[in-house]
């Protein structure tokens, strides 16, 4: 409908002025708690020992809890607060976008905000779009989302670490993606103690 | 605006339909994968020792994987799919009513869609609202969702017995709730090895 076709006009202009500013831009969006801003902030850290420059966009309903977590790596950050709406959208991107300094970024991490049915229809105009969910929320979340599933360009499965206490089997998991997302790559994750980040990476085709 | 008061009307309806059947109905709101289910079940079974009939409204985007473990409890059960809604509304909620036979319900426990954001502006009719969020989400839930938790009658806390794993305060999280919701209850779960459900039975003012 009309509000879904602005959103994806104004997302190509997005990425347009990406592109011409040479930013490679990466949406993550996933479940709540799921773990994106601890992936977020462990992928900026290997970037910035390779000299790559990452910002983030920060995506919350409210605080800027987030925020203040990515300022701490020495990047530009900017806290998005979308007041009751359960999805960022193009048009908080591109005012976002406004107040970054683009000539000094290479890569920007946009964290939706944490649900995985509304940010499915609200492309933002990046060039990769990330879907985490971590085994602490039980086995049955891909089956429960198929949609957005299949959209991802990368799914990322976190906490891997705790898999067992949890009693959950991530290549149950790991085989749901595959049937609704055949073409998609899938990360295992444990970002708590950096495991799989480099994977990540390279799945997301960061040039590092 | 008009949707918002148009579902407030028909959650007054199903609210009249329940009470003239003499049914205590809850709302069961949280976090994806925090524990609605597993909480909602092992509640069943201890109703069901005190001859208290239970029956469960499983609201999910797609899929019937809440309702397939709701039945496994011998109880009336409906799976409610919401196909792309963010939030169950008293709409849906009023035509599954029609496909119960109320008149042999005591309890009705209807879980949300996994959402902290969304189903707060749509009220079903229930007795009670609760939203309940896990440890391994983090210890900042209540604080990027205040307005959910400022609504809600009872607040769970879930999966403490993750807590020491997660390296996560319950005690942070639980003066976090007080603070943005003095007035309301607070309970402390592990639903997985049934500790705090009866609390929690009592916290809702189930007549158990
Ligand atoms: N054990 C473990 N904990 C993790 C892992 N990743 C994240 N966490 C923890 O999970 C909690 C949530 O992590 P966040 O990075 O805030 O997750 P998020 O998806 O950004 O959360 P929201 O933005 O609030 O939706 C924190 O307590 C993290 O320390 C992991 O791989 N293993
Ligand atoms: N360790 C532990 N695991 C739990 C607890 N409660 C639930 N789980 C597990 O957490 C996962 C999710 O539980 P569910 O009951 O499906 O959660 P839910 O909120 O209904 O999930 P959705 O309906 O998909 O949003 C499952 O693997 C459960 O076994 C708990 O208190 N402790
Ligand atoms: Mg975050
Ligand atoms: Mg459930």
């Amino acid at each position: 409908e009309n509000l879904l076709r602005a959103n994806r006009e104004l997302a190509e202009k997005n990425a347009k002025l990406l592109r011409e500013n040479g930013i490679y831009a990466v949406d993550f969006m996933g479940a709540i708690g799921s773990g994106k801003t601890l992936i977020i902030e462990k992928i900026l850290d290997r970037l910035k020992k390779k000299g790559i420059r990452g910002a983030a966009l920060a995506g919350d309903v409210a605080g800027d809890d987030d925020y203040r977590r990515f300022i701490e790596h020495d990047i530009q950050a900017i806290a998005v607060n979308t007041g009751k709406e359960c999805h960022l959208d193009a048009h908080l991107i591109s005012h976002s976008l406004m107040d970054l300094s683009l000539n000094e970024i290479d890569v920007l991490f946009i964290e939706n905000i944490g649900n995985l049915v509304c940010p499915m229809d609200f492309p933002l105009g990046t060039d990769k779009r990330v879907v985490v969910i971590s085994v602490t929320e039980g086995d049955d979340m891909v089956r429960k989302h198929p949609m957005i599933f299949g959209l991802a360009d990368v799914i990322v499965i976190n906490k891997i670490d705790l898999a067992d206490v949890m009693e959950v089997d991530c290549e149950r998991i790991k085989s749901d993606a595959k049937s609704v997302s055949p073409h998609t790559t899938i990360c295992l994750t444990d970002a708590k103690h950096e495991v799989g980040i480099d994977e990540l990476i390279s799945a997301l085709d960061i040039q590092a």
